[in-house]
């Protein structure tokens, strides 16, 4: 059965968030509260990822960026702490 | 191509290197066949030598899974598939494979050779390459190992760190 739209689009969030955690620094988002001020870090934070992999910069996690977001890769980030 | 922040180096050009444990997917054999062949890569580019060794080494390769000691844990089958630390001394330098990959010596995912060639660029300095056709790049593609030669914007990398190797014949 298809997951219903609002399944899907937590688990993309999900997905956005441990990526850029992981190879862009983004810092840890633990509450509702926090995530809400953290937004525009994490568009910018997109924007630096969708630019390095010659995606379109959008800001947004679009198809082409989850697609990106779950290739199969190396451990070490992309940018420096 | 890109460097790692703050540029680090190994401060010599001959090596070490380690095998501390292998994968039950592969042989022995061709276990340090393909991290042998993906030194060479390197070796082949630059002034660089590598040794192999029994005791303590500048560079060591382990076969890993999830929590493995360095805050950075593994998240088993696809996903992260191997990580590598800069040039240093103790973690510096060392590479350690997903032990919950499948390892393979074939175009079948995931080719053992190309991801040791991958992080061992890491281990001699260098960073992600925003490149799709580089080493470097930080996914996992396939290209034949028997005819693997060294993408060109590594080239510039390395030897932006190390300078041309000393073989008149450059790559």
């Amino acid at each position: 059965f298809p997951l219903p739209p609002q399944h899907n689009e937590e688990k993309n969030i999900k997905t956005v968030q441990n990526y850029l955690e992981k190879f862009y620094q983004l810092p840890k988002i633990r509450s509702q509260s926090t995530r809400m001020h953290s937004k525009s870090v994490i568009v910018e934070k997109l924007k630096e990822m969708q630019q390095f992999f010659g995606l379109n910069v959008t800001g947004k996690p679009d198809e082409e960026t989850l697609e990106m977001m779950q290739k199969p890769r190396c451990g070490v980030p992309d940018s420096s702490e | 191509f890109m460097l790692t922040p703050g540029n680090p180096k190994w401060p010599h050009n001959n090596l070490t290197y380690r095998i501390i444990n292998y994968t039950p997917q592969l042989s022995q054999a061709d276990v340090e066949a393909a991290i042998k062949k993906a030194l060479q890569v390197w070796s082949d580019a630059s002034p660089l030598k590598f040794t192999i060794s029994q005791g303590k080494a500048d560079i060591n390769f382990v076969f890993v899974q999830r929590v493995h000691g360095d805050n950075s844990p593994f998240d088993g089958p696809n996903g992260i598939l191997a990580h590598a630390f800069q040039p240093g001394q103790g973690i510096g330098g060392d590479v350690h494979f997903d032990a919950e990959e499948t390892w393979t010596k074939t175009n079948e995912n995931y080719n053992l050779f190309l991801v040791a060639a991958h992080e061992l660029g890491h281990s001699l300095g260098l960073s992600h390459s925003s490149d799709p056709g580089a080493l470097m790049y930080p996914n996992y593609a396939f290209s034949e190992p028997s005819t693997y030669s060294l993408p060109q914007d590594d080239i510039n990398g390395i030897q932006a760190i190390y300078g041309p190797t000393d073989s008149p014949v450059q790559p």
